[in-house]
């Protein structure tokens, strides 16, 4: 299974629609201080299901709409689509191309979609479960967390393993 | 669950060790369970002494030694179940250039399952992906993402003729 | 003391705007003494805001972002009451290279009054150095020092004419 | 004020004698993860008279002293000496040229000397007392602190405004 397609409009600093395709191998994002980075690892983690905003650096869920800027209007929606390659069949759904969608619309409503189909945010859940990826899972890391690890409480180290068991 | 666990452990542990002397030339480290209570329970800890000297505590090691030991223990995990894909996000900016380069090896060793993206400020890491996305702020406080290429002669990025069209 | 804290307050919070807006192009930033208690017990809220972006809370920002913000603070407590040596460990580290050179510009405005220790593993910087030191472990486990130099056109250390003799 | 020399020998990594001079303005200290810059970082806090092992990333002040590698025994005593200008005037001394020594014996001795007079720490701590450098003080800062300074409690942003007071 591998990402081959991100799609972002409205989602923190991405007021305009981007696109990224991914190839099989690895990947580099890169570009200065503050242009959007970790908001693109952000907008994986949140279409993937995370519902800890502060994981995603924001005080409530409502502030990962787009809300302006100098140049650009706030927007009142933000939409993150991925496109996952089911091609070793790791994921428990029929198709061998994936599209999960998530929206949230500034009356704090959200919508969540497989392959276009409304469904449940817990649908989107379920799909990752025992993939080894998601929330909650090892598979997004950064600097803090590999600090956490060697410094952390030895709870955050147990976690690490228990997931991997 | 327990023997689940136990066996987990040391298959953890057994990798930890190996790749940790990937890492750390003629160093060795290990990982224990403490002894005396239930180990669904008990604490792990980590014993870690960089080539050539001696065993102290994990405190004493320097900023970038801790992280290696870190991505060492995520990458002992991720061995015995890899994940489909795994999201960086500048993990390596404690790293020195050497210690760059031997991670960056052991992720293209591991792409071979896995699927990386990397976001990163290090051109060494830069190097070892095998596509690269430039996120830019052209229009203020709004990102955009661009293909780019490493050229690696003069060390700088580039848009990728892709986009040149 | 009430009274000189309040002016060492004004103080700092003029610096800090100043400052912020020499290494955020267009940005704005102010310091703000919590209303209501006692000055000397109330807590000190910082507003950034990077340019050409909207207010938004404080961990929205980038890892980079942060960093420099807080590196503005510090210079500007700095000029209120110049401290004869200052000592920065790896601080840069989170910087793109536009900041790096931003940053080394402030220092290297402060070493008329200052003398600085860098360490650092960024280039950029060693280049704003008058004279490095290079530490090694050639012998397993004990450090030594060398004095270097910084080849400009090839981007490495060598060890100085001195250390040649 | 500024440093001149620093000497160091059997302190952490420094089994064998070390000496930096430094000139006024900018100095680097660059190496290898792991090399012994942080620990020069640390000698210059300890001789200054910092009390608080877990600054200098110890659980025991006693482990400061070289402990061993693979190719050089543990020592009996750590030594470290700095030497400042003092061309302002800024010290409460007569000396145009001061010399603070620390010692620490591994039966837990400590000995403190001012141009090779033994003395108290309490008169170590003393001389630099207002001159805005000194344990407690902001004039060494590594990079977690920087990140503290926006994320941690207001308590320690409100330290620093009070050390410039
Ligand atoms: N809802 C939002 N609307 C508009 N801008 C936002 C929103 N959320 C975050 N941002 C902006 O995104 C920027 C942070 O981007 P990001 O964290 O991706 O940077 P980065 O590329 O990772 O940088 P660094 O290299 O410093 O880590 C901040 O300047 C922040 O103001
Ligand atoms: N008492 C001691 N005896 C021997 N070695 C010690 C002692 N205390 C610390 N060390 C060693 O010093 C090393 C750490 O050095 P230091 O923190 O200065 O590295 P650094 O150059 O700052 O590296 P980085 O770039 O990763 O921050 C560790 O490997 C540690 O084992
Ligand atoms: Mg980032
Ligand atoms: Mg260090």
């Amino acid at each position: 299974m591998y990402l081959s397609e991100l799609n972002i409009i409205g989602f923190k600093s991405f007021a305009r629609k981007i696109q990224l395709r991914f190839n099989k191998g690895i990947t580099g994002v890169v570009g200065p201080n503050g242009c959007g980075k970790s908001n693109i690892v952000d907008a994986i983690r949140w279409v993937m299901g995370e519902q800890r905003s502060g994981v995603l650096r924001s005080e409530r869920m409502e502030n990962v709409i787009f809300n302006g800027s100098e140049s650009a209007k706030p927007v009142g929606m933000a939409e993150v689509s991925l496109t996952i390659q089911n091609n070793k069949n790791i994921l428990p759904i029929e198709y061998t191309e994936v599209v999960i969608t998530r929206r949230l619309f500034r009356s704090g409503e959200s919508q969540y979609l497989i392959n276009g189909n409304l469904c449940r945010l817990k649908d989107i859940l379920d799909l990752f479960m025992d993939t080894g990826v998601g929330p909650g899972t090892y598979s997004v890391i950064e600097l803090q967390q590999v600090e956490k690890i060697l410094n952390g409480k030895a709870d955050e180290r147990r976690a690490i393993f228990e997931e991997a068991a | 669950a327990r023997k689940q666990f136990l066996e987990t452990f040391e298959s953890v542990q057994q990798n930890f060790s190996k790749v940790f002397k990937s890492f750390f030339e003629g160093g060795r480290a290990s990982l224990i369970l403490r002894e005396g209570i239930d180990p669904l329970e008990a604490d792990i800890d980590i014993y870690a002494t960089p080539g050539g000297k001696r065993l102290s505590a994990l405190t004493l090691l320097s900023g970038g030694e801790k992280s290696l030991t870190a991505i060492s223990l995520l990458f002992a995990i991720y061995l015995v179940k890899p994940s489909p894909f795994c999201i960086f996000d500048e993990v390596d900016a404690p790293l020195d250039d050497q210690n760059v380069r031997r991670y960056t090896a052991a992720l293209e060793d591991y792409a071979q399952e896995t699927q990386f993206i990397l976001v990163t400020h290090n051109k060494l890491s830069m190097r070892a992906a095998q596509q690269l996305y430039g996120v830019t702020m052209q229009e203020e406080g709004v990102s955009k993402v661009v293909s780019v290429q490493f050229e690696k002669e003069e060390e700088k990025l580039v848009p990728s003729q892709a986009e040149q069209q």
